[in-house]
């Protein structure tokens, strides 16, 4: 069905969604806790990978992009109705968690898991 | 502002969850370097290298069943040396409540089951400290204990769950108190004069805890009604379009 609207629509579709490269999607990252000035109670791991999200949310929000109805409607608001209207955001859908070591202030060493550190998957809405 | 420190960035926003505990947790600045690679370090870090790969990522088959783990070392540590080849230290370890968000599971105690000190052997354990009198206060472990498990060559790790579960329950400033009991082996020709007492890094405590406060899990599915919208009537949007 998607495909039936993007190709009946004339142009502003595909200019608009620019080349495939810059659409949305995840970018690694890594930085090292030193560089988060953490390094004096985080003990493990030393390098950090939380990556992000970036890039244009196209018009047609195919199924790969995990994008709830709302943001389905909000770029048909966008287009259609009210051009205020933002379109989606590319965000993170999935993340994993991180262990660390850590210090305490009080020097109790603790092991703890930390929920959604790293962005895994990315979406638009 | 790149570069300013995160500190002060945290400072700026302590409502969020993470940066909220991470400020609870992060001492200052002014702790620079990390302790010195104690055996309770050590411990740790083999702890974490058995649960996290270097990246950092929780193993799937990891088996500590928790989600954070505390290792607590002991506060004092009375040694008196006995007639005979007996030596007793008592060891008291702090038992400091966490965040309501955090929830004890397990108790054990680590210690090293075999000392070796200049030319003599010592077998050790762990038993709790008994206030001398009518009634024992505490039961001895072997109630709530399991046997002990031989982690490697150097330490022995005891299950004291229910009795750390007793102690935890109770309002105040609660001191866990066990006493690290060691003998001299057989065979060592002269008895050891035992003066000073051990390093404090011979036992200490791992307290295995669950985040209760876990995410809510959104909703995944695609609403039917809008399902069909999506399929059914895309013929409308492209009317619309046109």
């Amino acid at each position: 069905q998607a495909g039936g609207i993007t190709s009946g629509v004339p142009g502003p579709f595909r200019e608009h969604d620019g080349p495939k490269s810059n659409q949305c999607s995840l970018h690694p990252f890594q930085v090292s806790f030193r560089q988060l000035g953490w390094d004096h109670w985080i003990i493990a791991p030393h390098l950090y990978t939380p990556n992000y999200c970036k890039g244009v949310c196209p018009r047609v929000l195919h199924y790969g992009l995990n994008s709830p109805n709302h943001a389905v409607i909000q770029n048909l608001v966008n287009e259609l109705v009210d051009q205020s209207v933002p379109q989606p955001s590319c965000v993170p859908y999935k993340y994993i968690p991180i262990s660390i070591l850590l210090i305490e202030a009080n020097g109790s060493i603790m092991y703890k898991e930390y929920e959604d550190m790293i962005a895994q998957s990315c979406t638009c809405r | 502002k790149v570069g300013q420190p995160s500190n002060a960035l945290m400072a700026d926003a302590p409502s969020l969850p993470l940066i909220r505990e991470l400020l609870e947790e992060a001492p200052g600045k002014q702790q620079r370097k990390l302790p010195v690679l104690g055996h309770p370090l050590r411990y740790m870090l083999e702890l974490y290298q058995r649960s996290a790969d270097a990246r950092g990522h929780p193993r799937e088959n990891r088996t500590i069943g928790a989600t954070m783990v505390k290792l607590v070392r002991p506060l004092a540590n009375v040694a008196k040396p006995l007639r005979g080849s007996w030596h007793i230290q008592t060891l008291d370890f702090p038992l400091i409540p966490n965040r309501v968000a955090y929830q004890l599971v397990r108790a054990t105690v680590v210690y090293r089951h075999q000392l070796h000190l200049a030319r003599f052997h010592l077998s050790c354990h762990v038993k709790p400290w008994v206030q001398k009198g009518p009634t024992n206060q505490f039961p001895s472990l072997g109630t709530g204990s399991s046997k002990p498990s031989l982690l490697s060559k150097a330490w022995t790790e005891m299950d004291i769950t229910q009795h750390v579960q007793r102690l935890w329950n109770q309002k105040g400033h609660r001191v866990l108190r066990l006493r690290f009991m060691c003998q001299q082996q057989k065979g060592s020709e002269i008895e050891l004069q035992w003066h000073g007492t051990l390093s404090l890094d011979t036992a200490f405590l791992l307290l295995y805890f669950n985040d209760t406060h876990k995410s809510v899990q959104k909703a995944k599915l695609l609403p039917r009604v809008l399902e069909d919208f999506m399929e059914g009537d895309s013929s409308l949007l492209l009317r619309r379009a046109r």
